[in-house]
């Protein structure tokens, strides 16, 4: 709650989204705007390309993945979204100026290992977590 | 790099300058933790025993964790199905799956001393694990020897192999000694000896002084010393793909910070 007449105001321009804001509505989403739509892109990180054989015995290099696009109303027809992002959906369509819509970022990440040699040619597999995107969705 | 080949709206496609290169490489290399990138010397173009063996590991754990995924979609549980040639025991295998980091240690002994001043023979080893984090637990260590089959020898013989850490040197006698295994070997046995050694090696990461690394010696059934060449024990003269070494497996027990840049 923002309260008083500023409330009140926010009230009715969430009740009229289209008016004032930045995104579509829900009537205003077509099949066109599924290609700039919150998904998963493909992003391979070549550690071979990086001239890094020498020392990076495997992989070669990692599917990364990234998330890019819009978080359009409602969220939930087409992809994951927190409960919070439909909020902030609602809050950036009542006041597009201050607040943001939600971002499209990743819901699931997996691990990745990777071998190497250290300095004194000693190798070094290790676990790293939260590497590669398994899901995009609105937060 | 999109899967549809399509540029997304607002990427920037274009060819790295040589600075943004390296800037790039940095970042990576800051996600995998490292201030800057590793120069091994690697006097062999050949991977000698412990990559070969690490590979197997990071082979083990890659197909894991693909057919996790896997049966976490199909909703089924999975079994370990890799058989390898370098990937010793089923133990081994246990100790990954709880590991966050599994390092090998190359041999730093230079010149090897057979004959002690009692004519004794013996193997020394020497392995360094100081430089691991504090935060880094070791949950189990190992060294590994490759044993070859000797023919000159009646197949049925026996001999007793003993693995010992090295407490305290003197320059005019002999060393003492903990001994951390004795085990029994038939002549005709081929393949690698894992001797536990996470004692030890917790010992070395908390105190390094204290790291005067292993020996270790065989006898006959009539406890006469004889060589590790005659038993097929294989050192650092060998086959490199059969080269001893040390592995440990650790824990994080910290949440890595990364430093601000």
């Amino acid at each position: 709650s923002t309260g008083g007449k500023r409330h009140q105001h926010n009230r009715n321009r969430a009740t009229q989204p289209q008016e004032g804001s930045r995104g579509p509505g829900p009537a205003d989403y077509n099949s066109s705007d599924k290609k700039t739509a919150c998904r998963r892109h493909e992003l391979y990180v070549s550690f071979r390309e990086m001239g890094w054989q020498d020392w990076i015995i495997a992989p070669e290099g990692y599917a990364a993945y990234y998330c890019d696009g819009e978080c359009y109303f409602p969220l939930n027809t087409y992809m994951n979204a927190t409960n919070h992002a439909i909020v902030q959906t609602l809050v950036h369509l009542m006041n597009p100026e201050n607040a943001p819509k939600p971002c499209c970022a990743p819901t699931k990440l997996h691990a990745i290992s990777v071998l190497y040699f250290d300095n004194n040619s000693n190798v070094i597999l290790k676990k790293y977590k939260n590497m590669v995107v398994q899901a995009c969705g609105c937060h | 790099l999109d899967g549809n080949n399509e540029v997304p709206t607002g990427f920037i496609h274009r060819r790295l300058r040589t600075h943004e290169k390296r800037e790039m490489q940095k970042e990576i290399l800051s996600i995998l933790g490292l201030p800057h990138r590793p120069r091994p010397h690697l006097s062999h173009g050949k991977y000698n025993s412990a990559p070969l063996f690490m590979l197997d590991l990071y082979n083990t754990m890659s197909s894991e964790d693909k057919s996790q995924s896997e049966s976490m979609s199909n909703g089924y549980q999975t079994m370990r199905t890799t058989q390898s040639p370098h990937l010793a025991t089923y133990q081994e295998t246990a100790f990954l799956n709880d590991a966050d980091m599994v390092m090998s240690f190359v041999n730093l002994v230079e010149y090897d001393r057979e004959l002690s001043l009692q004519r004794r023979h013996h193997k020394e080893f020497k392995f360094n694990p100081s430089q691991i984090p504090k935060s880094e637990a070791v949950t189990a260590a190992g060294f590994r020897l490759y044993k070859e089959c000797v023919s000159h020898i009646f197949r049925n013989d026996t001999f007793l192999i003993k693995v010992y850490q090295v407490v305290k040197e003197y320059p005019d006698r002999e060393a003492d000694l903990f001994l951390l295994e004795s085990r029994r070997l038939r002549a005709a046995e081929e393949g690698w000896l894992e001797f536990d050694i996470t004692s030890t090696c917790n010992l070395w990461v908390m105190n390094p002084v204290h790291n005067l690394g292993l020996q270790v010696s065989v006898e006959t059934n009539s406890g006469q010393s004889i060589s590790f060449k005659e038993v097929g024990l294989v050192g650092r003269d060998g086959a490199l793909e059969k080269q001893p070494f040390m592995v440990a497996f650790f824990k994080v027990s910290e949440v890595h910070i990364r430093t601000t840049r």
